[in-house]
């Protein structure tokens, strides 16, 4: 319904802007109705400005804070909305280590009303976990599993599995 | 209401039985290139029911079955089991845990289960509607797509979150 | 002119199966022409098999596994036609450490006909450089560059650049 | 020939006067997000004569001119040089070593040099003609798209090789 709509939009809103200023340490973003007064067919436009640098287009954003401002989007419905489990695969790509470490602090903040589950190459979203799952491939072409509880990890290398720093 | 464990066999990459145990902190599944994590992910959303195999990777039920290597024969079909901790009743059944399994055979033919009772696709839906379809994976397209959409498209987001 | 296609197609082809090789250590792929006959319209299918695993289309594969088939095809272009020099935008992101470090080997082979310049976020790509640059951003917003020649390297923390391994 | 050294100023978030030197090896660069690695693929472009603002993430002119910042005021222009060792004569010009400069005002005005002389944009797509554009600068999105291309559009890059 309508109502509904805008409430939602009004909190969701509201969370994307904590979201992104938590993620990018500063800076500001905002969501914009497109058409406030038609909220059947209203689009919804996403301005944002990373900390420092002037308001611009997100185009000229770069592949790392187009990542992170996503992931400020996704948080944002996520809080609003929560599912009560969440897969997340490899969404922390194209983010280098500092912002690694401010989505993972932010990802523990959701993790208490979301379970997550979160398919990574990056160590620092590794450290963030209570049990790892490390996936292999078989001479046979065949997956073969390995968990882990962290407090017994010593070495991430010991099962061979691919780890990015 | 949370995920308890998974369960699959002979689904893309994982032939034999493998199945996952989640707690309620945060699971992180590495490996290198190719070895099957996104397969758990794909795993996940066909047991709940996707008919989009384009969703899958694939075009048709066959392709989710495991194919074979040069040293292990296809197999004839893939099974998937979810088990939840319902205790919460947050999920419409009258049951503390419910395992929703699928299995689907080389004909194409697809079984449901609840529990090990045999259902019909319709009653997989009803059960999983609390588990909010748009949110169960997100892949890195998906991510950046919302980025590129047009403000029109973006609405959609909202309206499942409404 | 359609003789020069059926030449390069021809070649670029047999490029293609050597370097999906050598990067999967493997496995095998081809390039097919889906209208042989009308050189004018055709279009150019591939067909690829990584090591071990069963000739499947390319949707099925994972993000790394289309990330290198796609730098095959792209070493297999640069081999027929070299550019003078070439700026590689981040394209080995999806690869796990082996495979970047497949992917390092055989961009040494075509560096010695085409000059690199490879922007990347992976530890083992770096290696491979003669030159580094790192770029940061100032308080100001303004990017900083320093470089440094790799016999001079010790601890690539010390210009703060985010490295992951 | 090859690729000697790389100046830009005003250009995007390289506000001030910097200097890229090139040797035959292989060059990494490296830096945290939205420090201006891109920006650096942007400008060679650029500067070569890229015409779609599109695929430099801009819409005019003025997106490729330093904006400012919070602490520090926007710039008039943009200027980016690129110097190539041309001793193999490869590039149809009869010197040793050649500079291309191109800069842009917020007027939306472009001037284009060749060894200080200044040129139309018509002789530098001239004189860049032996630098197959397709392949200059390669992005990760080029890269998956070859991919899921249909065959029929991929048959553009044997085109731009043949
Ligand atoms: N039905 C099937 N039978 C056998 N193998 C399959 C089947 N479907 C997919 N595969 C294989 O699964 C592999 C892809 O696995 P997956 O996408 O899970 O990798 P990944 O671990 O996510 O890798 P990446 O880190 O590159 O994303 C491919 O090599 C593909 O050939
Ligand atoms: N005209 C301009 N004036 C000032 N800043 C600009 C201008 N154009 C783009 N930028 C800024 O440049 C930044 C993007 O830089 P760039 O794409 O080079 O980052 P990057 O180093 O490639 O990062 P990543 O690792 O995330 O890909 C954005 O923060 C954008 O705001
Ligand atoms: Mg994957
Ligand atoms: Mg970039």
């Amino acid at each position: 319904t309508q109502a509904q709509f805008s409430v939602t939009f009004d909190k969701v809103a509201e969370e994307f802007k904590r979201f992104f200023a938590l993620l990018f340490n500063g800076g500001s973003a905002r969501l914009v109705l497109t058409q406030p007064d038609n909220l059947a067919q209203t689009g919804i436009e996403i301005l944002a400005q990373p900390p420092g640098k002037k308001p611009q287009s997100l185009a000229l954003f770069s592949g790392g804070e187009r990542a992170l401002t996503a992931v400020a989007l996704l948080f944002a419905l996520l809080e609003v909305n929560p599912s009560p489990f969440c897969v997340l695969d490899e969404v922390d790509a194209a983010l280098d280590e500092s912002n690694v470490g401010r989505f993972c602090e932010t990802l523990r903040t959701l993790a208490h009303k979301t379970q997550f589950i979160v398919i990574t190459h990056n160590r620092g979203t590794i450290e963030a976990a209570r049990t790892i799952y490390g996936v292999s491939m078989g001479s046979d072409s065949v997956s073969k599993i390995m968990s882990l509880r962290v407090d017994e990890v010593t070495d991430f290398k010991v099962h061979g599995s691919k780890l990015k720093r | 209401m949370y995920l308890k464990r998974l369960h699959v066999q002979g689904f893309k990459t994982f032939a034999q039985k493998t199945e996952f145990l989640y707690d309620s902190g945060v699971t992180a599944i590495v490996g290198p290139n190719g070895s099957g994590k996104s397969n758990i992910a794909d795993a996940i959303r066909w047991v709940l029911g996707e008919q989009r195999y384009s969703v899958l990777r694939g075009r048709k039920t066959e392709d989710v079955i495991f194919a074979g290597s040069s040293l292990k024969p296809a197999m004839g079909f893939a099974e998937a089991s979810i088990t939840f901790d319902n205790a919460d009743g947050k999920l419409p059944l009258n049951f503390n845990e419910v395992t929703i399994t699928r299995r689907a055979y080389r004909s194409g033919e697809n079984e449901y289960y609840i529990n090990k009772s045999r259902v019909r696709l319709k009653d997989i839906t009803e059960a999983t509607l609390p588990l909010s379809q748009t949110y169960t994976v997100i892949t890195q397209g998906m991510v950046d797509a919302a980025l590129s959409q047009k403000p029109e498209e973006r609405r959609g987001l909202f309206e499942d979150a409404a």
